[in-house]
């Protein structure tokens, strides 16, 4: 039991705080327990300082940056112990669009080496545009929600008229 | 374990019986304001097993079942089926390794789960998934805005973030 | 104390139906003094039905439906008593590009008419193209906010390179 | 009355002086993530008398003072100063119907208000923007990720919406 939970530790910080590095292209970023010296009851804080600046409360980092250390999280709990399935719905929304190419590139490369499958809601044109694939819902009769299978030019129509 | 292909009829938005294959990669959801693209996402947790109506974002479980529409009526009957692949040798009532878990709620009565039209308690849901580091309330499940809640969260509710890895 | 309440419970109502109908283009919605007969002790409901579908409760409603909703309820107590100032820090962001335009074109409605300024922090571009005048805060030294006056193209090219 | 310029001084990430001219109309604020766009608003809220630390995304309110940088060490002290044209004829201190708002902040000492040079308490600040229907916390002051508060909220919290429009 403990043994596992702090392997597992161990594990999610260093993927985490590659992920931090990588998406924010530099600082630093860590996993402490905290609250007890028993892994069963320690509870998670998260430290993350965006490069060149120092390290502060999470709660001052501005809601783009607290996005983009969420998902490097996300990911590293997946990469630790890849679920299979993915499910982000609308993680890019507070995202400026050079954070969005660097998260598609992440998505990108961990998708390449896994058979996961990944359902990404999104409203920005740059993240449909890296899509293997589009799914788009519609509401053609009021209220009634259809899926229809489309390409990148349909969507991009379909985001366009609502 | 892959999840394959998910029909919803009657849930939420989606009366009319809809298919949505899943297959390796990126699959990407598009649409506007409104159309049912977050019902989709609830459409999976809610057959994974969720328990709360809050996480459905309604009052009640039977918020999920279609409530009409200024063109049609109420239904009274919601289903998802959820087609698995690859499923571990003992996982109950798995078939050469394929499973389709099925929920099904009606009105006023509750909802019952099947693996393979054979009825399952809950727990043989959630047990499923368990093993398998996903769940309806699974890290990598990410509802929208929730990702920032991770980081408003205290440390002590943070704990199962580790739980799931380990 | 009663009456100007309630006088002014009116007004918002009625400004608030208004403008809901009109980002929606359709549906009807409302407010509801519940929990209480005395306006000095009761609570605010909300009734929101978008066009063609039920009225339910509002937390089905979807993320872009709810921001709508909630943007016609901010104008609505504005142009009941209009304040000197407002701001609105990325209301745009769970929006698609039909209800970004409706949003704008409200706003450019509302300042036609009065002297008030409107502070609109974005990362969309149909809203920035929107503006009469952009600011740009960089980073230029990392750490340290630096702000600038920008026109539209350079704005572009700051969203872009980050 | 009319908001026409907003200044900071070692205010978050503005440690160099930084002036926003603030014109009628539409005006657009840009800018990657994490540039200090939202640091400027709530610099904006800040000057107009907020007490809550927590409003300010900081635990203690000397959060907002400049906190080092990789190039720079930290402050000791903020200032922001907010001028105003067409106050009301009966506002403290006014002249000619201008005002200069100023706060200032010294690490671990608390801050402090003045009008047009003169030192006024924090009551006088916020008894200048509630006859304006504005305010720290006003309602047309919506922060990120704020817009949703008032449909997620209870009816009884919705009140202050009412009271300001009265
Ligand atoms: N039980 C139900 N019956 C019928 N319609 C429902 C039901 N529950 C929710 N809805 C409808 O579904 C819509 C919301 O859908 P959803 O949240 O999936 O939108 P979305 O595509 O995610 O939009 P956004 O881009 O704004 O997030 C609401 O307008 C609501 O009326
Ligand atoms: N007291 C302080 N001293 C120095 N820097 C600070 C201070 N408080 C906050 N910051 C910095 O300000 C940055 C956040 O700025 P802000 O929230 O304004 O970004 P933003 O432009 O709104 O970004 P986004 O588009 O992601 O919302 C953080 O990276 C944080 O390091
Ligand atoms: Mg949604
Ligand atoms: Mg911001």
């Amino acid at each position: 039991g403990r043994e596992r939970l702090l392997a597992a530790f161990d594990v999610i910080n260093k993927h985490f705080g590659t992920l931090f590095t990588r998406l924010f292209r530099g600082g630093h970023a860590h996993l402490t327990l905290v609250d007890s010296d028993d892994p069963f009851e320690a509870g998670l804080e998260i430290m993350a300082s965006p490069p060149g600046k120092r390290l502060q409360v999470l709660s001052l980092l501005s809601g783009g940056e607290q996005a983009l250390t969420a998902i490097a999280l996300t990911m590293a709990v997946f990469l630790t112990n890849p679920a299979p399935i993915c499910v982000l719905d609308e993680v890019d929304a507070p995202l400026d669009d050079q954070n969005v190419a660097r998260v598609c590139d992440l998505l990108e490369e961990i998708t390449r080496g896994s058979a996961t499958r990944f359902l990404v809601v999104t409203h920005h044109p740059m993240t449909m545009a890296r899509m293997q694939r589009l799914f788009g819902v519609t509401m053609v009769e009021r209220g009634i929600s259809q899926l229809v299978s489309v390409d990148f030019k349909v969507a991009e129509n379909l985001r366009a008229v609502g | 374990m892959d999840f394959v292909r998910l029909r919803l009829y009657g849930f939420k938005s989606f009366v009319e019986p809809t298919e949505l294959v899943i297959e390796p990669g990126l699959t990407g959801i598009v649409g506007p304001n409104g159309c049912g693209k977050s019902n989709l996402i609830d459409g999976l947790r809610w057959v994974m097993g969720e328990t709360s109506a809050r996480q459905m974002r309604g009052r009640e479980m039977d918020d999920v079942i279609f409530g009409g529409s200024a063109g049609r009526p109420l239904r009274n009957v919601a289903e998802i089926s959820l087609s698995l692949e690859n499923v571990p040798r003992d996982a109950v009532h798995s078939e050469g390794g394929e499973i389709t878990l099925s929920r099904r709620i009606e009105r006023n009565q509750g909802s019952t789960y099947s693996i393979n039209g054979r009825d399952v308690r809950a727990r043989d849901v959630h047990l499923l998934f368990a093993d398998q580091a996903t769940g309806a309330r699974g890290t990598t499940l990410v509802s929208q805005g929730g990702i920032g809640e991770v980081i408003g969260a205290k440390p002590a509710q943070r704990r199962a973030l580790l739980e799931e890895a380990a």
